[in-house]
């Protein structure tokens, strides 16, 4: 937890969404 | 008036506390009789380039996701949307606020001033604004202020973004930042410029304005803009030094980078997934 966040608002590009899937933690 | 009536510089002759300077452009530091002590101390506060800034419309397109090794970084970069920034009562963690304020990606924002993990303590080091805020939060722990000076000041607003070296003495008031940005709606003190017109900032560089631990092996996480002024941010997933974290942005294309809080905080969003942790 953190007191502090940049936050980002924006359409997300589908390409990335999945490679994000393969990196997710 | 100085710009209008021809002159290249001018100083005002008023007697006073700097911390109760006006603004940035009228400094009660030093009377007319002073200018040599003026001069050598501008001598002083320039060097390792510290007076660098940055200046740019910024670029919203599409949130876009990439990771790579580079130089040893194992990076993880979310670039692209319009960014805001948000300070909690207490402390969240990035996925809530993502969830909490109808964003699509976040990363954690920059040091805090009480580091203990089980701390629910929300001040920041240095200045901050939020668009919640109606004007900026000075940071008035002058102790800490020697450390704080020329450290990157990262400021947006709807149009443009901005880094400029902060001067703690002379910008605790809202007007002193409204002189860089009058619409300006979000600010932060960044602990270190690592990256500025698309070089790495070196070892040295680096040091002269950020914290002692900085060359320290951490998860480390930043926030920038690349060469077409899109907001970019990203963290390692493996421990590295700031020299090295600066070295992989700018080969990846990153134009300018500040350091955020990095360790145990780091975290990297993107919608529901965790793409980096401390």
């Amino acid at each position: 937890p953190i007191p502090h966040a940049i936050l980002l608002k924006g359409e997300v590009d589908k390409a990335s969404e999945e490679l994000a899937k393969k990196d997710e933690i | 008036l100085a710009r209008i009536l021809g002159y290249k510089m001018s100083f005002t002759i008023a007697n006073g506390l700097a911390e109760e300077s006006p603004g940035i452009l009228e400094v009660n530091r030093y009377v007319h009789t002073r200018m040599e002590k003026a001069w050598e101390d501008r001598d002083k506060a320039i060097k390792n380039g510290v007076t660098y800034r940055y200046e740019a419309p910024i670029t919203v397109g599409p949130i876009t996701y990439e990771s790579e090794k580079v130089e040893g970084c194992d990076l993880r970069l979310i670039r692209g949307g319009m960014p805001t920034t948000f300070i909690s009562d207490a402390r969240q963690g990035v996925s809530d606020l993502v969830k909490a304020t109808g964003s699509q990606a976040g990363i954690n924002g920059t040091f805090f001033a009480m580091a203990a993990i089980k701390s629910t303590d929300n001040r920041l080091v240095g200045p901050s604004k939020t668009p919640e805020m109606a004007e900026v939060l000075p940071d008035m722990e002058t102790t800490r202020w020697p450390k704080l000076r020329n450290r990157p000041l990262v400021m947006w607003g709807p149009y443009g973004a901005a880094i400029y070296p902060y001067q703690p003495a002379t910008m605790v008031q809202d007007r002193a930042y409204r002189e860089g940005m009058l619409d300006m709606t979000d600010c932060f003190l960044g602990g270190a410029w690592l990256v500025h017109q698309g070089m790495a900032r070196t070892r040295e560089q680096i040091l002269a304005t950020g914290s002692s631990d900085s060359m320290d092996y951490r998860r480390r996480a930043f926030f920038g803009f690349d060469m077409d002024g899109r907001p970019i941010c990203g963290a390692t997933y493996n421990s590295v030094t700031s020299e090295q974290f600066a070295v992989s942005l700018a080969e990846k294309g990153v134009s300018e980078a500040v350091l955020l809080d990095s360790g145990f905080s780091t975290s990297l969003v993107l919608g529901e997934k965790i793409l980096a942790s401390g």
